[in-house]
């Protein structure tokens, strides 16, 4: 059961607050929303755990408490901010933040795992 | 057409009609294969569409689109990057070589796309991280694309029964039982293995299915396509251990002889 795997990515995401500024409701809202994803992927081998269902009850909580819709965009992956590399001029130094996925991973302890796909022949 | 999955499984599908590559949150990429013209034994050219669903304050929505001899070097709206958005850079097109080699980086995920024309022939490869891989709002109904879960099984074509027909002496064409369509009396099974030992000496499934290809359609130009395949296999997997797959029933042959 990877309940608390959920926990601690929705705490990265919100920055541990409960209680948003106004104007960032949407992205707390939309991270309700991955929280609420995680857990019903968590649904099957959680059934039980009382840390499941408390983070259920919570989620809807706090979904009511903001108004946030059950439906709507879910957060990207968090990124963190750093310089851009050095060389890639086109890259425009004030790009967002979150316009760049490999950063997000500079601050935890594994690196993105990736996978390949490929498609050849007639 | 031959498929290396996210898990590393390597198939060979029968294939017609619109069939997803990749569906997930960010990205969908699909191929269209045209029903084959009656009496020929391939199915006319694939049409590939990648589309980059809008992202924040990243990119816009952007589609991709390539066919045979149209492999081009911009989105469908003219447009080489991901739009007007602050971010827009961080998704960019780049054209390697005119009308053969095209890259498409999308930062914002983590992404690389490799598209080609080889010979007369499509071919696709990406690298993608396996969150992203996994974010689809309902595992259950979008996970079956073909990157994720490969082709299903009546769509699948076995090497190994078609190698035991194309191996006998003299007969090169297919086991009656095998599903893929024989190609013109043009490719004796030793010539298609000498042509593709030329490009792929490791025999790996890269190797069978440029004999595979080459014993049912007759076209060289099938020779490059696993190669290129495999280039890109080296150039986005980053398990260098597994560059080479190897049909279950056989270890590589390091392994095997260390086995004993």
């Amino acid at each position: 059961c990877k309940i608390l795997k959920c926990n601690s990515e929705f705490w990265s995401a919100t920055a541990g607050s409960h209680a948003p500024a106004p104007d960032d409701a949407p992205e707390f809202c939309a991270a309700l929303r991955t929280y609420a994803l995680c857990t019903r992927r968590t649904a099957r081998t959680c059934r039980g755990d009382l840390a499941y269902h408390s983070a259920v009850h919570g989620i809807e909580d706090l979904m009511s408490q903001h108004n946030c819709s059950k439906d709507g965009p879910t957060s990207q992956p968090h990124l963190r901010t750093l310089p851009p590399p050095p060389g890639d001029s086109q890259e425009r130094s004030d790009s967002p933040e979150i316009c760049h996925y490999e950063k997000s991973f500079h601050n935890r302890a594994a690196a993105p795992n990736y996978t390949h796909c490929g498609l050849f022949g007639d | 057409p031959h498929l290396r999955t996210f898990t590393d499984r390597f198939q060979t599908c029968k294939v017609q009609g619109a069939w997803p590559l990749i569906d997930n949150n960010y990205l969908n990429v699909h191929l269209t294969f045209q029903p084959p013209v009656p009496g020929s034994w391939a199915v006319s050219s694939p049409h590939l569409t990648i589309i980059f669903k809008n992202f924040q304050e990243c990119v816009d929505q952007k589609v991709y689109q390539a066919e045979m001899d149209e492999l081009p070097a911009a989105f469908a709206d003219g447009s080489k990057n991901g739009g007007d958005k602050h971010g827009a850079n961080s998704l960019k097109i780049t054209e390697k070589v005119s009308g053969q080699h095209v890259e498409i980086q999308a930062k914002y995920i983590g992404t690389t796309i490799v598209v080609r024309q080889v010979g007369g022939y499509l071919t696709f490869a990406v690298r993608m991280p396996e969150e992203v891989v996994n974010a689809v709002e309902d595992r259950d109904s979008q996970g079956l694309y073909l990157c994720l879960r490969g082709c299903p099984l009546n769509q699948q074509i076995d090497f190994q029964a078609f190698r035991a027909g194309a191996e006998s002496p003299g007969a090169h064409r297919l086991p009656a039982a095998s599903p893929a369509p024989s190609a013109p009396d043009t490719f004796p099974y030793e010539t298609a293995v000498a042509k593709c030992k030329e490009k792929l000496p490791v025999e790996d499934l890269y190797y069978q299915a440029c004999v595979f290809d080459l014993l049912t359609t007759g076209d060289v130009n099938f020779t490059l396509a696993a190669y290129y395949a495999l280039e890109d296999v080296k150039m986005l997997h980053s398990n260098k251990d597994k560059l080479h797959l190897y049909e279950r029933t056989r270890e590589p042959p390091g392994r095997a002889a260390a086995a004993g």
